[in-house]
């Protein structure tokens, strides 16, 4: 565990903490993709059900179980709470182009093929692509509210944040895993023209606003 | 343990 890592892992329980804080304050999931949120319990699921025979620490365990717990509880607010509120018309990402590509991916790169590392390579990079129908949502809609800006401003840092911890553990551990890396770093680049309105607009008091 | 597959990271 280093710094880079633990600030990254928090970015990302804040950034779920937000989207429920949204959910919960509005009574509303508007401007919230349904399909993304879907996908992440998949991501979760399909990556941290090694919970079952992998043990590696508390703060693991804890943060799995947080992460599947959490996902599974927004999709029940989604779809049954507040159902009135998703607007599925604009939700309109086609998942199966995400899908189908990251199993095959997953099926050609991965570390051993077993089920469990199959499912594993699958969850890295179905992750790196989950937030697509979200941004796509966005793109569409060409605005989104402040708290909403928030929610996909701290994913994306979690997923920053993972670069600089994988550069550390490279050269004080000597470790590298090519998967995550590349996903990681695909990752990271879909959020950087969502950084930039973000950091340009939204920091400075402005709204969410996509040039038409 | 150092190798890839030890998937120690969320």
């Amino acid at each position: 565990m280093n710094l880079f890592r633990l600030l990254g892992d928090l970015s990302h329980l804040a950034s779920i903490l937000v989207l429920l804080h949204k959910i919960q304050t509005s009574r509303s999931c508007r401007g919230i993709s349904f399909k993304t949120q879907a996908l992440y319990v998949a991501v979760f699921v399909a990556r941290y059900l090694d919970l079952f025979w992998r043990y590696i620490s508390l703060y693991n365990s804890a943060m799995k179980v947080f992460f599947i717990g959490s996902s599974c509880y927004i999709l029940y607010l989604m779809k049954y709470r507040y159902r009135p509120t998703n607007d599925p018309s604009i939700d309109t990402f086609r998942i199966e182009y995400l899908l189908v590509p990251c199993a095959i991916l997953s099926l050609i790169f991965n570390y051993n093929f077993m089920p469990t590392e199959i499912l594993w390579s699958f969850s890295i990079f179905l992750e790196s692509v989950a937030i697509l129908p979200q941004l796509f949502m966005l793109q569409r809609t060409g605005e989104a509210e402040a708290i909403t800006t928030h929610y996909l401003a701290a994913l994306g840092i979690y997923r920053a944040l993972y670069i600089p911890n994988w550069i550390y553990r490279y050269f004080t551990e000597g470790v590298i895993d090519p998967i995550a890396v590349t996903a990681g770093i695909v990752q990271t680049g879909l959020y950087l023209d969502f950084f930039y309105v973000y950091f340009t607009k939204v920091l400075q008091g402005q709204k969410f606003e996509l040039p038409a | 343990s150092a190798t890839p597959d030890a998937h120690d990271e969320l």
